[in-house]
């Protein structure tokens, strides 16, 4: 779809070390949010990427509401230009404006040239600490974080994401001779180069705000709550019941977290 | 996974998974198939049935009941499930992984594998795709991969069913001469379209 691509030309640009995830529709951008929380869907093979669920859950929604609002740190934004000559895109250029400035959706130099600009939103380190600190989990616990807990499924927090400034206007055009090709904004410009033949065009507004791709911690909750920024295989948001022990798995979390480290201790 | 339980990232590795699945498949007696055919022409038409169903195997994997569904999901999952509502594993595991596959495609590529169905068509579309893997290895690295004519003779170019099944995974193509500019992203894509391709001709016998 013209989202992903827009999605997939942008991480391509920004995203050198392959951590960030793309978003896969409009529709579900909205739940990337961060501090959002979501469960990975275990991938069944070894060739396609696990997708991440959002589950309508901010983690604001999991503390006791009585500390001040966390703030969020603002990157870029970052400029991102495609130029498309005749039927090929041909390059990119990415740069960094001025934090803070508006640059917007802007027609560059000629006719087939377009533009747009993304920023980052992410929770600082320091934000993580004090708001884990200050706040304590709610109780009793989130209806949904009792279902998640009852499966078993890791939870994961959104820590950063990447997204759009202003209203991006893609367009999809395909041509009856010659190459697919998308542009941002640049299809009514390209009609007047006068090659190829243009026999379908679709064109969808992607809204300023919209997520195009964000980064997860995950969520560990035993005693207290912690937010695991490289998390190894092993660490599990839930702690599993131990083996052996048929009892009703205790709700108060704090008392999960005794009975869990006696048994590590044993 | 294989039984020697390796699995390398490239095309072989892919194959080896897949053909592990097909297995199972191909023990499935053929009306169960054709059942199971005609309510994922279904599920592929609606995606929240699709959701509904993966979710439905899910729980069923940890050796829950499953509810009823409505719909063309709840015709799949009843092909599914024992009187008891417990899953029949041996059948469940191998369309588990067809969902898990069949979800990381784009809606434009669910309503074309419907009609390859519909037109019998998935073989085609197969070999194109097999090709288009094996010929593209290293898959970490940007390559251009000429495309063989003889796997293009049910058209080439922006509204063919196979440009578009491509075209979907985040992969740039050209008319002429028929080639593809192979993207590292793309290959989480490929890899499902392939696996969804060989299960399906599976499934329906083709």
């Amino acid at each position: 779809s013209a989202f992903e691509w827009l999605v997939r030309r942008v991480i391509q640009e920004l995203d050198h070390g392959g951590d960030l995830i793309p978003v896969t529709s409009l529709q579900s951008s909205t739940g990337f949010k961060p501090y959002c929380l979501l469960v990975r869907k275990p991938a069944s093979s070894w060739f396609w990427k696990p997708r991440y669920k959002h589950v309508n859950l901010s983690i604001k929604d999991i503390l006791e509401p009585d500390a001040p609002e966390p703030v969020l740190q603002h990157g870029g934004p970052f400029h991102i230009r495609d130029t498309v000559d005749g039927q090929l895109r041909t390059s990119m250029e990415v740069a960094a404006t001025g934090q803070g400035k508006v640059a917007g959706r802007v027609l560059v130099s000629d006719s087939s040239s377009t533009s747009l600009n993304v920023f980052s939103l992410s929770v600082g380190p320091n934000t993580w600490q004090a708001l884990l600190q200050e706040r304590r989990l709610r109780q009793p616990e989130h209806g949904i974080l009792q279902q998640l807990r009852h499966r078993g499924d890791n939870v994961y927090v959104v820590t950063e994401v990447l997204q759009t400034q202003k209203d991006v206007e893609v367009t999809r055009t395909r041509r009856r001779e010659g190459s697919g090709l998308i542009s941002l904004a640049g299809a009514m410009c390209l009609q007047g180069t006068g090659q190829g033949h243009l026999s379908q065009k679709k064109t969808v507004t992607i809204p300023s705000g919209s997520v195009l791709a964000f980064r997860v911690a995950l969520l560990v909750i035993h005693s207290n709550l912690e937010v695991i920024l490289f998390p190894d295989k092993k660490q599990k948001t839930f702690q599993p019941p131990p083996t052996g022990d048929s009892r009703e798995p205790p709700t108060d979390i704090s008392m999960k977290g005794c009975i869990s480290n006696f048994w590590t201790d044993a | 996974v294989p039984a020697n339980g390796t699995v390398t990232e490239d095309f072989q590795g892919l194959r080896t998974e897949v053909e592990a699945v097909s297995k199972e498949l191909a023990l499935m007696d053929g009306q169960l198939c054709q059942l199971l055919l005609e309510g994922l022409e279904g599920v592929l038409r609606d995606q929240l049935a699709l959701q509904a169903l993966e979710e439905a195997l899910e729980q069923g994997l940890s050796s829950e009941p499953v509810e009823p569904l409505g719909g063309p999901a709840g015709a799949v999952l009843e092909c599914l499930v024992s009187p008891s509502r417990m899953l029949v594993l041996e059948l469940a595991v191998p369309f588990v992984y067809l969902l898990g596959a069949l979800n990381t495609l784009s809606k434009v590529q669910h309503q074309l594998l419907v009609e390859a169905m519909e037109l019998k068509t998935l073989s085609r579309q197969l070999d194109l795709v097999g090709s288009l893997l094996e010929k593209s290895a290293p898959w970490q690295k940007r390559s251009t991969v000429s495309l063989p004519p003889e796997l293009l003779k049910s058209g080439w170019g922006g509204e063919t069913p196979a440009w578009v099944l491509l075209e979907e995974c985040g992969l740039e193509l050209r008319e002429d001469p028929p080639h593809v500019h192979w993207e590292p992203q793309a290959q989480g894509h490929a890899c499902a379209l392939y696996a969804s391709l060989t299960l399906l001709s599976d499934l329906s016998r083709e």
